[in-house]
C-alpha cells in the first residue's frame, strides 16, 4: 500500500491530470497561424 | 516579509509598462531599445539599488503574473480557452523577455558570473513561488504560468547569441538545478509540466548533444532518476491509475528517444537508473539495458554455435556511473568485504552477509536493494580484475573457486526467496551489450545454475530470465545469449527440471523460445 | 517448487491474471513500443522533431525552432504591414502546403474547403487530392462512377501526376465544412 506521503503525491498528480499542458504552452506565439486544434476527418493525413 | 511600503505599486507599474511596451502593436522600437529606457525607469524607481530590492521585485512580479494567469484561467470556458491562453502567453512571454534581457545585460559583457548569479536568483525565486503556490492551492494548483515561464526563458537563453553562448553550460546547470528542486516528488502538481520541460527537444539537444564532452549527461541523468524515483511507488502496483499510466507512457516515449538517439547515455548511466526503477517494471528496465553503442554491431544471439568467448568486445569494460563502490555502506562493511575478497577469510563474513543486506522484516521491503546492487557489481568487477591479473580471461572455469564466487554462491543459498530474486535481478541487470561485465555475469548466472544445491535456485534463475524475455521488445543482447545457452547446452539439463513443465503455458513459452533458438 | 511470488508459480499466476485483465499487462508484459508514435527505424535522430511525452505524432515542421540569421527575423518591423490571410488569394501549391502541414488543425479544413471550391476533390480511400484533367472527357460514365484521366496531387514528389483511374463517386469526400461557431 502507498505510504501517506505517496498518497498525497498521487492526489496532486491526479488533480494536475485534469489540466495537462497543451502543445501551444511550450511553443512561441504564432501571430499569424496560431494552433487551432480541430477534429479533422480520420481519412485526412494525421501526421 | 516586510516589503518596503510602495514596492508593490512600483513593481506593478513597471511590469504593466514593460508588458505594454512589448505587446503594443504601435511599438516600432525593437525590444533592445525599449529595454535601455526601461532599465532607466527601474533605476529611477530604486528597484536596482540593492540586492534585496531586486529579489523582492522579482518575487512580486512573478506572483503578479501568476495571479493574473489564475484569474484568466478561472474565467475561461471551452470556447474561450484558446484566447485566454493566448492572453496569458502574452503577459508571461513579456515577463520572460525582461528576465532574459536583464540576465544578458547584467554586469559587463565579459563578466558572466554576474549574469549567472542573477539567473540563479530569478530561477530560485520562481521555484520558491511555485512551491509556495503548490502548498497553498493544493489540488487547485495551476502549472501553466510556471510551465510557460520556464520553457520560454529556457528557449530565450538558448537562442543563438554570442553573449549567452559564452556561459551556456552555466545556464543549463542553473535550469537543471532548479528542475531538480522542483522534481515531481516535491511538486507533484507540476509533474506533467516537469516531464514536458525535461523532454523538450531543445532541452534534450542542449544537454545531450550540443554541450561538449558530454558535460550535460550527468545533469540529465539526475533528472531522469528524479522521475523514476517519483514513479516507483505508483508503478509497484500492478494496476495503474490513469494519471500514472499517462505519466508512465510519457516516460516510455522519452526513453525511446534516448535509446534511439543517445544509447551511449543510457549505457553509461544504466546502473543508477536500474537502482531506482522498481523490479516489476520489466519492459522499462529492458529499454534501458538494451542500449548499446551505435558503432557496435551485435552478433545475432540466435547464430548457431555462437562463440561468445571469442568476441573481442568481452575484453572491454563498460563505463558505469555513478561510483557504485561508494554505495557500499557502512565503511566497516566495505572494509570487511575488501578483506574477504583479498584473503578469502574469515568465513564468518559470509554468514553475516545477509544481515548487512536486510533492513526490515516487512515482506516486500526486507532488503536494501541499492546496497545489494552495488555489492553484486563491485564483487563482479573485482573478480574480473582478479582473473585478468592472473593473465586469464573470465570463463566458466576461471570464475569458480574464488572469494568472489563464494559471495555469490553464499547469497544464492542463504537469502530467502525475496532476497534471492533481488540478488539475481542485480546480476541480470548486467546482461547488456557485449562487454566484460555482460560476459562475466552471464557466466556467473550459468555457473550458479549449474552448481545450485537446490532446485529452488535454478527455478528462480529461470524466473528472473524468463520474465525479462516474455515482455514486448526490446531485449538486451546479454539476456538473450544467457538464456539461449542455458536451454541449449546439455550441461545444464534445463529440460529435466520440474518447473519447466509445471503448467501448459510455461511449457509452451519455453518451447516457443527454444524453437526460435534452434 | 518455490511457493511464493518469486518463483515460476508467481510468474504463472501473473500471466494468467493478465490474460483476463489487460490493465495488469502494461508493466510486466509490456506494450508494443512501436505504437507510441515514434519512428524507431528512422536513420535520423528523433529528438529534433519530438512532439513531447504526450504527443502521438512528431511535431510539425513549422514548430521546429532553428537558428536563422538575425536579418531574417523581420517580424517586428513588418508585422502591421502584412495583408490578412485569405486562402482564396493563394495558388494551389500553397493550399496543398497548408493542408499537409496542419493536420488536426482547423487550417487543414480551411485549405480543404478552398481546394474543393477549385474543383479538387479528396479521395477518401486513396487519401489524395484529385481533379479532372482539363479538356479530357471521361471515357466511361455512370451514375455511380466514371473512368478517365485525372490529375492526382502527389505530396511525396510535390507535383500533379496524370493517371488513368476508375473514379467511384462514393469515395469522394463531400464538401468539407466547419461548425457555425468557426
Amino acid at each position: 500500500p502507498l505510504q501517506k506521503e505517496h498518497q498525497m503525491q498521487f492526489q496532486m498528480m491526479e488533480a494536475a491530470y485534469y489540466h495537462m499542458p497543451v502543445p501551444s504552452d511550450s511553443e512561441k506565439i504564432r501571430p499569424y497561424l496560431p494552433r487551432n486544434p480541430f477534429a479533422t476527418p480520420s481519412y485526412y493525413i494525421q501526421t | 516579509f516586510e516589503d518596503p511600503p510602495d514596492l508593490y505599486e512600483k513593481t506593478e507599474f513597471l511590469l504593466r509598462e514593460w508588458v505594454s511596451i512589448i505587446n503594443s502593436p504601435n511599438n516600432k522600437e525593437p525590444p533592445s531599445k525599449a529595454f535601455s529606457m526601461f532599465v532607466h525607469q527601474m533605476n529611477v524607481q530604486g528597484i536596482l539599488k540593492t540586492d534585496d530590492l531586486i529579489t523582492r521585485f522579482f518575487r512580486l512580479s512573478t506572483s503578479m503574473v501568476v495571479e493574473l494567469s489564475y484569474r484568466l484561467l478561472s474565467e475561461q470556458t471551452v470556447t474561450t480557452s484558446g484566447q485566454i491562453r493566448l492572453k496569458i502567453y502574452h503577459t508571461l512571454d513579456a515577463y520572460v523577455k525582461l528576465i532574459a534581457m536583464l540576465v544578458k545585460h547584467s554586469g559587463d559583457t565579459q563578466n558572466t558570473q554576474t549574469k549567472i548569479n542573477l539567473l540563479n536568483k530569478v530561477l530560485g525565486i520562481i521555484a520558491g513561488v511555485l512551491l509556495q503556490d503548490h502548498e497553498s492551492h493544493h489540488s487547485d494548483f495551476q502549472q501553466l504560468p510556471y510551465h510557460r515561464i520556464f520553457i520560454m526563458l529556457f528557449l530565450e537563453l538558448n537562442s543563438a547569441d554570442p553573449v549567452l553562448e559564452a556561459f551556456n553550460f552555466q545556464i543549463l546547470t542553473a535550469f537543471c538545478h532548479t528542475l531538480h528542486i522542483l522534481r515531481p516528488a516535491k511538486s507533484p502538481g507540476f509533474a506533467y509540466s516537469w516531464l514536458e520541460l525535461i523532454s523538450h527537444r531543445v532541452f534534450i539537444g542542449r544537454l545531450l548533444q550540443i554541450t561538449p564532452q558530454q558535460k550535460g549527461w550527468g545533469l540529465y541523468a539526475q533528472l531522469l532518476m528524479d522521475l523514476f524515483k517519483f514513479l516507483a511507488p505508483f508503478l509497484r502496483n500492478a494496476e495503474l491509475a490513469k494519471p500514472v499510466t499517462f505519466m508512465y507512457k510519457g516516460t516510455l516515449r522519452v526513453l525511446l528517444i534516448l535509446l534511439h538517439d543517445f544509447p551511449e547515455f543510457l549505457c553509461d548511466y544504466h546502473y543508477g537508473f536500474c537502482d531506482v526503477v522498481p523490479p516489476n517494471c520489466i519492459q522499462m528496465r529492458n529499454l534501458i539495458l538494451s542500449a548499446f553503442p551505435r558503432n557496435m554491431r551485435l552478433p545475432d544471439p540466435f547464430t548457431p554455435n555462437l562463440k561468445v568467448d571469442m568476441l573481442q568486445e568481452i575484453a572491454h569494460a563498460p563505463r558505469v556511473s555513478p561510483n557504485f563502490a561508494s554505495m557500499i555502506q557502512p565503511l566497516t562493511f566495505k572494509k570487511d568485504l575488501d578483506s574477504y575478497l583479498k584473503a578469502r577469510a574469515p568465513v564468518t563474513f559470509l554468514s553475516e552477509l545477509r544481515s548487512n543486506l536486510q533492513v526490515s522484516n516487512e515482506p516486500g521491503v526486507r532488503y536494501n536493494i541499492s546496497l545489494l546492487n552495488a555489492l553484486v557489481l563491485y564483487v563482479g568487477t573485482q573478480a574480473i580484475s582478479f582473473i585478468r591479473g592472473k593473465g586469464l580471461s573470465p570463463n566458466m572455469s576461471t570464475i569458480a573457486h574464488s572469494a568472489h564466487m563464494d559471495i555469490f554462491q553464499n547469497l544464492a543459498v542463504d537469502l530467502d526467496t525475496e532476497g534471492r530474486y533481488l540478488f539475481l535481478n542485480a546480476i541480470a541487470n548486467q546482461l547488456r551489450y557485449p562487454n566484460s561485465h555482460t560476459h562475466y555475469f552471464s557466466c556467473t548466472l550459468l555457473y550458479l545454475f549449474h552448481e545450485a544445491n537446490t532446485e529452488a535456485i535454478q527455478e528462480q534463475i529461470t524466473r528472473v530470465l524468463l520474465e525479462r524475455l516474455i515482455v514486448n521488445r526490446p531485449h538486451p543482447w546479454g539476456l538473450l545469449i544467457t538464456f539461449i545457452e542455458m536451454i541449449k547446452n546439455p550441461t545444464y539439463k534445463f529440460w529435466n527440471h520440474e518447473f519447466v513443465h509445471c503448467a501448459p503455458e510455461i511449457e509452451k513459452l519455453f518451447e516457443s523460445v527454444a524453437r526460435s533458438c534452434m | 517448487m518455490v511457493k511464493d511470488q518469486f518463483g515460476m508459480v508467481g510468474l504463472l499466476t501473473f500471466i494468467r491474471a493478465a490474460e483476463s485483465d489487460p490493465n495488469l499487462v502494461s508493466l510486466a508484459l509490456g506494450q508494443d513500443l512501436t505504437a507510441l508514435g515514434l519512428n524507431l527505424n528512422s536513420p535520423e535522430n528523433l529528438f529534433p522533431s519530438f512532439g513531447g511525452p504526450w504527443a502521438e505524432t512528431p511535431c510539425r515542421p513549422q514548430d521546429v525552432d532553428f537558428h536563422v540569421p538575425p536579418e531574417y527575423l523581420i517580424n517586428f518591423n513588418i508585422r502591421d504591414k502584412l495583408a490578412q490571410i485569405k486562402l482564396s488569394r493563394y495558388k494551389d501549391d500553397l493550399l496543398f502546403y497548408i493542408f499537409y502541414t496542419n493536420p488536426g488543425d482547423v487550417l487543414q479544413i480551411y485549405a480543404a474547403m478552398e481546394l474543393y471550391a477549385r474543383e479538387w476533390r479528396y479521395h477518401m480511400e486513396e487519401k489524395l487530392w484529385i481533379t479532372q484533367a482539363p479538356g479530357v472527357v471521361a471515357t466511361e460514365k455512370t451514375s455511380t462512377y466514371e473512368r478517365g484521366t485525372y490529375y492526382f496531387f502527389d505530396p511525396q514528389n510535390w507535383r500533379k501526376v496524370p493517371k488513368e483511374f476508375h473514379l467511384d463517386y462514393s469515395k469522394l469526400e463531400p464538401r468539407p465544412n466547419l461548425p457555425p461557431s468557426y
